[in-house]
């Protein structure tokens, strides 16, 4: 038996739309730790890493680690029928073959659920090894947003460049060039306007702005981007969910010619 | 054109 009810059940919603463009079935891990979920794109260059807390619900309870293999379109789908502000639980039973969604209204006038079949998904779960990263940019999401945006109109990657003059984001293509400096700011009265780079060593990667792109669609999750870099090793774009978990993009770098 | 890595070169199954 599992049940799993989030107040804030917006968080939900938009961790959907931040992926599902992105990965089309994966598993959704359910254990004491969390609600969490590990999958690669369909050409595996890209992995998200989701983690909600058991702490964060309301209520949770989850007799045995389950496994539950879901279409996040579909999901997708179904929680979008849920409002902003409804308390959303997740509700299944052991070796079940659907999962339901409920939405609550914050009044409770409103009780909605929805069934969703489940779906048997051979995925291979891969070890992410504890990293030192040799640089981390922490800067307000809706500019991180904004650049990849921007620069996707010019290239088609970008190179991630951390000195100590700042991070460079550069992009060339057939109409010519684009080079955007952000530096350290940590003087702005809002802390989530803040830019913060800790560097060890510079660090300069190639990327597809296409899936860095795609991964900015979680920027309604948190104010704040964690872009953290080292050389020959996959970047990771985080976004904090509130204070009860994360979500993680990997993106596998581009060999520089 | 760069050519692009996966992701499962970096990282192994676990």
């Amino acid at each position: 038996m599992l049940e799993l009810r989030l107040v804030q059940g917006s968080l939900l919603k938009k961790v959907m739309e931040s992926i599902k463009d992105l990965v089309n079935d994966a598993n959704f891990d359910c254990s004491a730790t969390g609600f969490s979920l590990q999958a690669m794109d369909s050409s595996h260059v890209a992995l998200v890493s989701l983690l909600l807390r058991s702490e964060g619900f309301e209520h949770y309870r989850c007799d045995r680690n389950l496994s539950m293999g879901m279409n996040l379109g579909n999901m997708a789908k179904m929680l979008k029928c849920a409002g902003n502000d409804d308390i959303v639980t997740i509700k299944a039973d052991d070796g079940g073959d659907c999962v339901t969604f409920m939405f609550e209204s914050p009044n409770q006038d409103k009780i909605a659920d929805f069934e969703m079949k489940l779906m048997d998904i051979d995925s291979e779960h891969l070890g992410i090894p504890e990293t030192e990263y040799e640089a981390i940019v922490r800067m307000p999401s809706s500019e991180f947003a904004r650049i990849c945006k921007d620069l996707s109109t010019i290239g088609d990657t970008v190179l991630i460049s951390v000195t100590k003059e700042g991070v460079r984001f550069s992009t060339k293509g057939d109409i010519g060039t684009a080079n955007i400096v952000c530096r350290q700011n940590t003087s702005v009265d809002k802390p989530e306007e803040a830019t913060i780079i800790e560097m060890e060593t510079p660090v300069s990667l190639t990327f597809a702005l296409r899936y860095m792109n795609s991964f900015t669609k979680a920027t309604p999750l948190a104010t704040q981007v964690t872009v953290s870099l080292s050389s020959e090793l996959p970047v990771v774009v985080e976004y904090k969910i509130g204070e009860m978990g994360y979500l993680r993009f990997y993106l596998a770098p581009k060999i520089e010619e | 054109v760069n050519p692009q890595r996966q992701i499962t070169s970096f990282f192994s199954k676990s």
